[in-house]
């Protein structure tokens, strides 16, 4: 199984959007089996996967970061994982309780090797796992980077999402030294570009003077597609196939994909 | 001085637009005394100001809101606070070292009143003190909502942002209840509004249904001198005084005073 994390401190940059339009290209035009793992408490990934569940009482990816062991793993994942019939892929569902995983852990030991351990105990059922991240560098995204071979860094036209490029490659860097060796940059993804403007010109410049061969090829267009799809609560390719926005997922997840089979 | 926090969630909806755009609004403007806080490691606020620092030497609001007991507070704000040409406003600047302050301060007591606490040391100065938070409910935008009287929430016409305001107001009560009694909701601000698309004026109709009066009159459309403006780092007001964007936040600030006058 190959993991992959989308991940960017900016806010609203297309990381959910991203993870899970990625996830439906994968496992419908691909015939990949994939899981997507939603560490973000805010759950938009679950909710567009339509597995969003409130209730304090159900079972969510938080249950799974709370074990400290590993006895009974394997059958408290099948509690909590949900097959999402909008992108035909497995997903670990997250919701609002997640927010207190940080403070719930605070004084554990192994806090950021939760969920690589988790991600294990799967890993022979899966060709890929997604994991769609929050705007911040907190414990769920430590969790997530460890557990990751790769991480894509969704990236749009703003000014605020460039300056903060500096700051997330740090990171990146700690969190490779300290906790997990493997772990790679796939490439940047210029998200929500929108070629009417110079402001998406200059950035896309910078973004590959700065990180060259790390940039993807494709970028994806602002479209609206992408905002109506979300209020109908289907994917992207059930909304409009022959968006723009869609076409460029569907070649960006082909140079994915290239990218990982060339490693 | 009447303290507001710009809060979301949601990463992207337009808070630090919103926050530096209003700050030079009411300076500028209507030559109110602002105070303008960057609660967001991003430092994006600052950034904007002309006063982002990112060097570990430079004394920012992380180190006031390190100081345990109030000696010495006013000589240490005086060696953070930076005036802004841009905006015109006095700024307690932050840059990425802001992010260890949870870590720094997991054990100590009253964590969540540090920046009430140096607010009340300048209160005498300012008419206005606008603090623009991060995407997350860390204990910086906790600190944030402790010590204001109100909370603007902008939000975008995405369903993410929609979905996500039952949580936002249940953290609001949450804080409302357990630290600060006389927090009050000023506003939803409808943000980022294109006309253009059907998910604008559902996405307003849904506020208006839900949040009736507290949803500001005025909303801000979508508007390519914004992230123009950030690029060419000044204002929106100077980079373009006649621009839909500008003119709907000069209306904004006025409809936020006589909210504020009228209670
Ligand atoms: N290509 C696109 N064209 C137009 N709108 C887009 C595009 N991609 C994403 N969006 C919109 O931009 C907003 C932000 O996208 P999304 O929520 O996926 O970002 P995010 O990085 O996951 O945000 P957060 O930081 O809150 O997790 C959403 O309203 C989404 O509909
Ligand atoms: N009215 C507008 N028209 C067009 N673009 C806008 C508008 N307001 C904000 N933007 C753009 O949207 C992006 C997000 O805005 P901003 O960074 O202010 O949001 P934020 O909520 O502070 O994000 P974060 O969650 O990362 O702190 C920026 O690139 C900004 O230029
Ligand atoms: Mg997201
Ligand atoms: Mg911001």
């Amino acid at each position: 199984m190959i993991t992959i994390s989308f991940y960017n401190n900016k806010g609203g940059v297309a990381k959910t959007t991203t993870a899970i339009t990625t996830a439906s290209c994968l496992a419908m035009g691909m015939g990949k089996k994939v899981l997507l793992v939603d560490m973000d408490p805010q759950a938009n990934c679950s909710d567009s996967a339509g597995v969003y569940n409130g209730s304090e009482e159900v079972k969510t990816i938080y249950h799974l970061m709370l074990l400290s062991t590993n006895n009974f793993l394997k059958d408290e994942i099948q509690k909590v994982k949900r097959f999402s019939e909008t992108i035909q892929c497995d997903v670990f569902p997250s919701n609002i309780l997640l927010d207190g995983f940080q403070d719930q852990v605070a004084n554990s030991i192994n806090r950021e090797y939760r969920l690589k351990k988790i991600l294990s105990a799967v890993a022979g059922e899966y060709d890929y796992c997604l994991i769609d991240c929050p705007p911040s560098l907190s414990l769920l995204t430590v969790n997530a980077l460890v557990a990751s071979n790769y991480v894509i860094i969704p990236c749009d036209s703003s000014r605020y999402a460039l300056t903060g490029m500096g700051n997330l490659i740090e990171k990146y860097h700690e969190i490779k030294e300290g906790c997990n060796p493997g772990l790679e940059i796939l490439g940047i993804l210029n998200t929500k570009v929108d070629s009417r403007y110079t402001t998406a010109k200059t950035s896309r410049e910078k973004l590959a003077e700065y990180f060259g061969d790390l940039l993807f090829e494709t970028f994806i267009p602002q479209n609206a597609a992408v905002e109506k799809s979300q209020y109908e609560s289907s994917t992207l390719l059930a909304y409009n196939r022959n968006s723009s926005a869609f076409k460029s997922y569907e070649l960006f997840t082909r140079e994915l994909v290239s990218r990982v089979e060339a490693e």
